[in-house]
């Protein structure tokens, strides 16, 4: 453990956090993608298979797994049932099987060895690197968000950017390398690109984010 | 050498 990758950790768990506080606040699911949070569920799920197999890596370990898969299963029950009067479909129309079927084929192709618990992992790290693609299409289609979703993505994307300096002190440190998570990783901060250049320029200057014309 | 197995990462 390092201080990027608990940084990061935190940063996850607050994205949680955030997302379940615009929900229970504003009792509204309104601009959250239902497709981004259900892919999430898949991704835990099928990352975190070794928790049935007895691998024991820590406490910590166990404990966030858990935690990410209670979690994610809640939201979608909140999203489903709780506050389904004020979810959108017409809005989350991204086809996830675009990214369902090319993560599941990276996964064949590129993993540590070939049994199901190893070809789900790498399935998992290709599907959380595009997963918030659902939730950036309302954002591009509706324009503009509430800050608190903002925060959200925020968050979500600095998770994963720390996990970049954590692999780097990995390196030299440990002289190990995931180059799996490491491509996926990198691909997914990405992604964050161009929601955070409006983010930092917009929305932390106390401005409505709203995407340029 | 291969990489982390079990995956201590989340």
């Amino acid at each position: 453990m390092n201080i990027f990758r608990l940084f990061g950790d935190l940063a996850h768990l607050a994205s949680i956090f955030i997302l379940l506080h615009k929900v229970q606040t504003s009792r509204s699911c309104r601009g959250i993608s239902f497709k981004t949070q259900a892919l999430y569920v898949a991704v835990f799920m099928t990352r975190y298979l070794d928790l049935f197999l007895g691998t024991w890596v820590s406490f910590y370990n166990t404990l966030m797994k858990l935690f990410f898969i209670g979690s994610s299963c809640y939201i979608l029950y909140l999203i489903r049932f709780q506050f389904r009067t004020t979810y959108d479909p017409n809005l989350d129309t991204f086809r996830v099987e675009y990214l369902l079927v090319p993560s599941f084929i990276l996964g064949l192709i590129f993993n540590y060895e070939f049994t199901l618990t190893e070809v789900m992992w790498s399935f998992s790290i290709f599907l959380e690197a595009v997963a918030i693609f659902p939730q950036l299409f309302i954002l591009q289609r509706t324009g503009e968000a509430e800050a608190i979703t903002t925060h959200y993505i925020a968050a979500l994307g600095i998770y994963r950017g720390l996990y970049i300096p954590n692999w780097i002190y990995r390196y030299y440190s440990e002289g190990s390398v995931d180059p799996i998570a490491v491509v996926a990783g990198i691909v997914q901060t990405g992604l964050y690109a161009d929601f955070f250049y409006v983010y930092f320029t917009k929305v932390l200057q106390g401005q409505r984010f709203e995407l340029p014309a | 050498e291969k990489p982390v197995t079990p995956h201590d990462e989340l």
